[in-house]
C-alpha cells in the first residue's frame, strides 16, 4: 500500500 | 510550519475570536451571515474527521477543536442566545446555488475517490465560497460596522498567507497541493473588493458602506 498522504493544514 | 503559515493560523483565530467576542460583548449578531456561519461549521466538520484517523502534531489537533467549537458556538449565539438580534431579513443567499456545484466538483476533482478525501475536498471547494452570503449581505445592506469589517479583513488575509505559505513549501519541500492551491485563490480573490475597501476606507476611521 502506498503511503497516505498526511495533510498537515489547517 | 513557516511564517506565513503561522501568522495565517493566527489571522483565522483572530478572526473567530473578534466575531465570536463582537456578538458575545454587544448581545447581538446583527450584520453577521448565520448562512455563512453554517457553510464555515459544515467546512470545519468536513475537513477535521481526520481527528479520528491521524494525530499530526498537538498544535494541529488544538486549533482544529477550537475552529469547530468556536463555528458551532458562534451558530448557536446567533440562531439560539441571541435570536432576535439576526438579521435573517438580509441574510438571503441561497446556500445550495453554493452546496449542489462544490459537492459535484468535489466528486469530480479530488485527488482519490475515497470518503474522507471527498469530504476534504468538499471542504476546501466550500471553504473559497463560503463567505459570498456574507459579502451578499454587506452588499444589501450598504455597509458594515468596523468590527464586522476587521473580521472579514482578518478572514480574508489569512487565505492569501497560505498562498504565500504554499509558495514557500513549494520552494523548500516540493510540496504542491493543486486543489487547495487553486481554491485557496478563489478565495483570496473573492475578499479583493473587500481589501480595497478596507484599506481605503476603514483604517481610515470612515464607516464601510
Amino acid at each position: 500500500d502506498e503511503a497516505e498522504e498526511v495533510k498537515d493544514e489547517l | 510550519m513557516n511564517i506565513f503559515r503561522l501568522i495565517g493560523d493566527l489571522s483565522h483565530l483572530f478572526a473567530i475570536l473578534i466575531l465570536l467576542l463582537k456578538i458575545w460583548k454587544t448581545r447581538s449578531c446583527a450584520g453577521i451571515s448565520g448562512r455563512s456561519q453554517i457553510l464555515f461549521a459544515l467546512v470545519f466538520a468536513t475537513r477535521y474527521l481526520d481527528l479520528f484517523t491521524h494525530f499530526i502534531s498537538l498544535y494541529n489537533t488544538l486549533m482544529k477543536i477550537f475552529y469547530l467549537c468556536s463555528s458551532f458556538g458562534t451558530i448557536y449565539l446567533m440562531y439560539v442566545k441571541f435570536k432576535a438580534t439576526y438579521d435573517r431579513n438580509h441574510d438571503t443567499f441561497r446556500v445550495e446555488f453554493l452546496l449542489i456545484p462544490v459537492a459535484i466538483l468535489s466528486l469530480i476533482f479530488n485527488h482519490e475517490f475515497d470518503v474522507l478525501e471527498i469530504l476534504w475536498t468538499f471542504s476546501i471547494y466550500l471553504e473559497s465560497v463560503a463567505i459570498l452570503p456574507q459579502l451578499f449581505m454587506v452588499s444589501k445592506t450598504g455597509e458594515a460596522e468596523s468590527i464586522t469589517s476587521h473580521y472579514l479583513f482578518a478572514l480574508g488575509a489569512y487565505r492569501g498567507l497560505y498562498i504565500l505559505n504554499w509558495i514557500y513549501r513549494y520552494y523548500t519541500e516540493g510540496f504542491f497541493d493543486l486543489i487547495a492551491v487553486i481554491a485557496g485563490i478563489v478565495q483570496t480573490v473573492l475578499y479583493c473588493d473587500f481589501f480595497y475597501l478596507y484599506i481605503t476606507k476603514v483604517l481610515k476611521g470612515k464607516r464601510l458602506t
